[in-house]
């Protein structure tokens, strides 16, 4: 998960 | 093959375009009006003259905030984010720069060879101090076959997700889930090709294309390699966090 930190927050983000 | 209704695909068709036009980075009107605008020689010589490390920089600049809006894309997908979070990771590392690369030919003018790329339009030659021209002139060769194609929104979209949805990444977890949305997808994507009246060839020159995305982005990996081991600290210090997380 550590590895792919800013995808993940990518990916939680709701779509604006 | 999955069971879908006409309704189903028609829905999935018009879920995908609608993603598409509203994560696109830049209408397809605004870069026609751009178009005009080429690189006059001495900013093409200001590229040319910049270190090696500042233009890949840059570039590695341009591509992440494409991929981003990509990424939006894919979150837009019927589906996508019902997938598991590995596969979602699997599937965008693997297919962001691929859809990157389709959405350039909208980007791209035909009769110049340019590419909308920091403001204006530009040609291979201002790409020069990448030291890369067998990769920047596949990437150019790309575009150049993709519009010849002349895809219409809607089938850059389909084919886009088509893409992005490949099930045969490594690394997959629910394959089958993946498989299953991916050939919904297809089916989407021939039932846009027949309602636009599309000659029967279309769908087998997308399939080359996805052999040459798989191609672009392998060579985009070994010639940032080669970058990264000239260069380690500029890579680790300099480059966007996303872009290395995807290409690392």
């Amino acid at each position: 998960k550590e590895k792919h930190k800013i995808l993940h927050q990518l990916l939680q983000n709701s779509t604006s | 093959s999955p069971t879908v209704s006409m309704a189903e695909l028609e829905h999935l068709a018009q879920n995908i375009s609608k993603s598409h036009v509203e994560t696109c980075q830049y209408l397809r009107e605004e870069l026609q009006q751009l178009s005009w605008q080429a690189f006059l020689q001495d900013e093409v010589d200001g590229y040319q003259s910049k270190p090696r490390e500042v233009m890949w920089q840059l570039c590695a600049i341009k591509i992440t905030e494409a991929i981003q809006y990509v990424v939006e894309f894919a979150k837009r997908i019927d589906g996508f984010m019902e997938l598991c979070q590995n596969d979602q990771i699997v599937l965008l590392k693997a297919g962001s720069l691929e859809v990157v690369f389709v959405r350039m030919c909208r980007a791209f003018d035909t009769q110049n060879n340019t590419v909308y790329f920091d403001g204006k339009y530009a040609g291979p030659d201002v790409f020069k101090a990448l030291g890369c021209d067998d990769l920047i002139t596949s990437v150019f060769d790309f575009a150049k076959s993709m519009c010849s194609l002349h895809l219409s929104e809607d089938e850059i979209a389909l084919f886009s997700a088509f893409v992005l949805l490949s099930a045969d990444r490594t690394w997959l977890q629910e394959k089958l889930q993946v498989e299953k949305l991916q050939q919904k997808t297809q089916l989407a994507l021939q039932h846009v090709l027949q309602k636009n009246q599309r000659e029967d060839g279309i769908l087998s020159k997308l399939r080359c294309k996805v052999s040459a995305l798989r191609s672009l982005c392998a060579r985009h990996s070994e010639n940032l390699s080669a970058f990264r081991a000239v260069y380690p600290d500029i890579v680790r210090s300099h480059f966007p966090p996303l872009y290395k997380e995807l290409f690392g």
